[in-house]
This record gives C-alpha cells, structure tokens and sequence, in this order.
C-alpha cells in the first residue's frame, strides 16, 4: 500500500490549497522554522481520525482552522484528504484508488469521506485497521516523542509496543 | 495471550540487539527487559543501553545523542515487528551529530525498500539522503504553502531557490 | 520590595521587545507580563509572543523553532539586566534553521564585547561564529580529552583532523 | 573579570587530568555525540557548588567520579579547578588569579580550595556573590531548560528572573 498525495485547505497555516505527492520511497519536508512542516505531520493524524487535541497540538478542536492573519481573514472549514494506492489489495475495498478526508466546519460540525462518499469515522478506521496505519501509530514520530519514550511518560513504550505486536 | 506477548516482545527484544548495534557499533550492550517477567503484560519495558566501552547504570546517564538513538533502536525494532506502510519522523535527527546521522539515514534507506518514509528536517545530510523534497514556506506571512525542491537549490538560509513545480 | 522587583521587570520587558525582534522580526508583537499586577512578587511571568502576522492565542501554538527562540528571547533579556562574566549555552541552537542560527549567532556576538561565551555546538555556523574551537574525544572507549581544533580541520562525520596543541 | 583555563580530572568521563582554555571571548566546544561535551559544562556547576544531583544528571554525587570502563579502573577522587582573572578587582581579594577547586573522594569526603588553599564552600559562593556567577546561574543554559522555561515548569521562569534582578 503506497501513499499518492496529501491535500490541505484551511488547515492551521495552510489557507490555500496545498497538495504534497508522497510517491517516492524517501521523501524529505524541509523549510524554516514556523513556516508548517509540523502542521504538515499535524495534518496527516488528523485526516486519519485524531481526536486528542493535546497531540495536535492544540487546546480546542477547532483551533485546527486557519485562524487568519493580519491580512486575511480565518477560514471557515478545515479540508484535509489523503489518497492512497490499494497496491497488494490491503485495504477490503475493490477500489484501486483511495481517498480519505475529513473536514472540520467553524460551527463545530464534522464531515468523514471515502473516495467522496460521506461515511462515519469509524468506516475509516475499520479500512485502514490492519495495514498499520492510525492516528498514533508507533510510525509517526516526532521530537517530543522521543523524550516521553525515554522518560517512558505514560508508560508509552507499553502503548507503542501493543500496537507494533 | 500472555505467550502471544511474550512471543512478540522477544521478536523485539532480538530486533533490538540488532538495531542498536547498527546505529550504535557491533558488539555493544544492550537489552530490553520487563519490569515483572511472571505479569508480562502489566510490566513497563525497561531499555538497557551501554555503547561502546561505557558503563552508564541507566539510561539517564547517556548523552543527548546517546539516549535519542537508543530511543530510535526501540522505535525501529517495533517497526520491524510490523512494518507500517509509511513513517513520518519530524526532526528526529535534531539531536544526532554528522555520523548518527548518516547511520540513521542509512538504516531508514534499507527500511524504505518496504515502507514509505517523510523525514521533516532541518539537516543536510538526511535531506542528501532523501528520494524527493517538498519545501514548505511562508511567502505571504502567516499562511504557509508547498514547493518541489532541488536539493542543489537550497541556499544556505533554508529559503528555497523556486523551482518551477513538475 | 515590590517596587524595585517592578523596576527590575519593567526593564526586562524593554529588553525583550528588543531581543525579540532582533531574532524575529522589526515590528513583531511581543510582551512580558505577569499574572498579577498587583501581587508582583507571587506572580507568574508570562509570555506573550506572535511573530511575523501570525495570531498564535499561546507560545504553544507557536512551532518548535519560534518556540526556543522565544525563550532564548527570555533568556537575553534577563542576562542583559545584569550581564554575567560568562555564559554557557549547551546545543541551545538545536531547533534553529540557518537563519535562525545566524541571528542567535550575531546576538551573541554583539554581547561578547561584555562577557564570555562558551558554546557546546553540532552547528557548522555556530561553529564557524567562534574564535577558538575546543574538541571533545573519546580517543579511548569510554575516556573524554580535550584537543584544540582548527575549524577547517573539523571532517564531515564531527571527528577532528589532529591538531598539535600550541 | 575573565575566565582562564577548566581543569577536570576524573570527573565523569574525563578519567586523565584534561584542560581547556577559555581566554577568548567565544568560545565553541564541539564534538560527537557521547564524547563529554555536557561534561563538561556539568564540570563547570560542579566546581561553583551545585549540590543538586538532578542538574548534574545523576542519581547520587559519587556518580561524578570516573566509574571506569572495560579497560581501566574507576578513580578515587574527581577534581575540578576553575581559574579566574580578577580583572576590574571584582572579586573582594588581592589576587589578581583565583582558582576554585572542589574535590569528591570515593569515600564521600569533600573538599574546597581557594588559590589551592583549603576553605568551605561558602567561601566561594561568598567570594562570586555578587559577580552574577552561581551554579544554578540564568548564565549556564542547556536545551532541555528551553522547554522547561516555555513549559514554566517549577517557576523557573521567576527563580531565573530572580537571579538577574
Ligand atoms: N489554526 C492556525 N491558523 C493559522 N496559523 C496557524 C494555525 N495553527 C498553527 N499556526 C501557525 O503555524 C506555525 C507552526 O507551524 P509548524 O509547527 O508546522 O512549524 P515548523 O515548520 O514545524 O517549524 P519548526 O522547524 O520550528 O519545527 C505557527 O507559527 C503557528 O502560529
Ligand atoms: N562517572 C562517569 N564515569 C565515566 N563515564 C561517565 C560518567 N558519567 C557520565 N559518563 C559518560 O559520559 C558520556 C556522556 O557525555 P556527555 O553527556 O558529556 O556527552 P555529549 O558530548 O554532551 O554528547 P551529546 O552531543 O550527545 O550531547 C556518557 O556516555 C556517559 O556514559
Ligand atoms: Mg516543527
Ligand atoms: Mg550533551
């Protein structure tokens, strides 16, 4: 199963429409500090169902939409879509091709789609449930994490593991 | 269940031997062990790491770097247990200096033979090591936006020469 | 009491408007202030920091970069109310970009005229902003000495070319 | 006033007696990872008096002392001088040198010297009372003390504030 694209619009800093191709084996995200390479990673838990604003970062769910700036307004929704390739026919689906988005309106109200088709949040997680692939997957890692599994923080070497096993 | 845990730590457990020789030297010390092997599965997992000739207590007593690339060799020795389809590791490099760092790009080059990796980073040498790049910038304040980079394009202050996208 | 911790804070605040937008931007909107204006001496400090048109609601909105050098910010502003003979900072650049490293570089530069500044470093521009370089090795398994460098000397894997100490 | 020369023997990894010269006015320490850098500058807090065995990275003060490796023996002492100029006559002494010294026996014993003189800790806290030099100083910062500082953890953003007011 191999990723094709990710999609943001609206999401934290991204305002515009902004897309990444994640074809190649190795791809690197680089750029100065603040300019959206976490918001980025950000992006790619919460499109796979992340509820936990602490691990996004934030203290409400709703501060994940572009919030505006001194010369442009905020933004109304937050649009995120990832789309992968159903190579080795891992995902129970006869689609060759899938697509994953969530959006999150300022009124509060949330929206899940498969391949464009309004579906809940749990149709997402029982695809994806045994590729490996979840919102805290042992497979996304940043910093901070490295210091919790060191100082073992809510014995998150137990979490990581029984996931991985 | 407790035999399947104990079947699947013990995979780790030989994963991590392996691993951290690799991003450590061959012939280094190290295990991983539960807190309370007769209740495996209530038990932390303690990590014991001693590079190279030193004989630290815990793993308190390790370097910045040291104990960032111990933390790796259990993150990796997981990942093998269950390759994931994809990794995203944001700035894990941060703490590692030029030959870690080489011994983490490599050992993610022979993982990506399987997986698909996105390295969020700051440094040179993972961003040499990667297929493609994607640079992220501010170009109008406060909203970010994504650009194909050539890696001979970076300049020195981390902005981006722009590249016309494919 | 309470009058001269005001004085002393109402001068820390002037110094970092300075320094914040000496290493973020001209115009940039920072603060210090405390928890309880009225109550100074049990009050909290608190941070206020939004560089370049954005509108974090709290340092922690901010990324890991904007952050350290937010609190570096902090940092200079207290060292500048009463300048210390030395100072020394152990991989506080780790976070920074390039231009990032630069601008903290150049900071403390400018305050090197007044106090020393020792700097543990993985950063070639760090590096490179020094007047002399002082190697750690591990010629030994397990046993560290010290050997003047020559920037130019120093190999791409952080190990260093011998120098014959003067 | 101006720092001359550290001089560490058998503090934590520096097993044979290692001196570095700090007569410029930046000076950089560089080195791979493991190699004693933060050594180092635990050297430094060490021989102004620090006390507390968390900011030394230690679980208890005999930790200090070199504890061997494979092929050599523990050692029975950690020593480490510190070397002045009293320039601007800062310091309330005649010298215009002024060496602080702390030693740690494997025993437990402890000792303090000034100018190679045998004195108690406080008179040397007393003699850099008031030059802003201290082992818990604002002046000696490493990278974990950034998140502590955004994280307010322990109020240290005022027990800083304090120290420079
Ligand atoms: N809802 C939002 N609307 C607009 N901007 C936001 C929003 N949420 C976060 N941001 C901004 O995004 C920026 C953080 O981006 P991010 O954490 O991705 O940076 P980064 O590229 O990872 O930087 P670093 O290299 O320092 O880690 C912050 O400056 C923050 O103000
Ligand atoms: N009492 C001791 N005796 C011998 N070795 C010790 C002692 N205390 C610590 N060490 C060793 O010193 C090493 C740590 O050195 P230090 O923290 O200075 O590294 P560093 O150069 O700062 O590295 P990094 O770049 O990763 O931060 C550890 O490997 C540790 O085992
Ligand atoms: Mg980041
Ligand atoms: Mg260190």
């Amino acid at each position: 199963m191999r990723l094709k694209k990710l999609e943001l619009k609206g999401f934290k800093s991204f305002a515009d429409k902004s897309v990444i191709h994640f074809q190649d084996n190795i791809t690197g995200v680089v750029g100065p500090n603040g300019c959206g390479k976490s918001n980025v990673v950000d992006a790619i838990r919460w499109v796979l169902g992340e509820q936990r604003t602490r691990s996004l970062r934030l203290d409400k769910m709703d501060s994940v939409i572009f919030n505006g700036t001194k010369k442009r307004r905020s933004a109304g929704t937050a649009e995120v879509s990832l789309t992968f390739e159903n190579t080795k026919g891992l995902l129970p689906t006869e689609f060759s091709t899938v697509t994953v988005t969530r959006m999150l309106y300022r009124t509060g109200e949330s929206e899940y789609r498969l391949n464009g088709v309004s579906c809940r949040l749990r149709d997402i997680t029982g695809l994806l449930m045994d590729t490996g692939i979840s919102s805290d997957s042992y497979a996304i890692i940043e910093l901070g994490m490295i210091g919790d599994i060191l100082a073992n923080k809510d014995n998150i070497r137990k979490k990581l593991f029984d996931q991985a096993a | 269940a407790s035999a399947m845990f104990m079947e699947s730590f013990e995979k780790a457990r030989a994963n991590f031997h392996d691993v951290f020789r690799m991003l450590f030297h061959p012939g280094d010390t190290c295990d991983l062990t539960l807190s309370d092997p007769e209740n495996p599965l209530e038990a932390d997992i303690n990590i014991m790491a001693k590079p190279k000739g030193k004989r630290p207590q815990t793993i308190d007593q390790l370097s910045g770097g040291e104990k960032s690339l111990t933390a790796l060799a259990l993150i990796f020795s997981l990942y093998l247990l269950k390759p994931a389809p994809f990794c995203v590791l944001d700035e894990v490099d941060a703490p590692l200096d030029d030959m870690n760092v080489d011994k983490f790009n490599n050992i993610i080059r022979k993982f990506s033979e399987d997986s698909q990796f996105i390295l969020v980073t700051h440094n040179k040498n993972t961003m040499a090591s990667t297929d493609v790049i994607y640079g992220v910038t501010m170009a109008e304040e406060g909203v970010s936006s994504v650009v194909p980079v050539d890696f001979r394009a970076l300049r020195h202050d981390g902005t981006f020469a722009d590249i016309a996208p494919p």
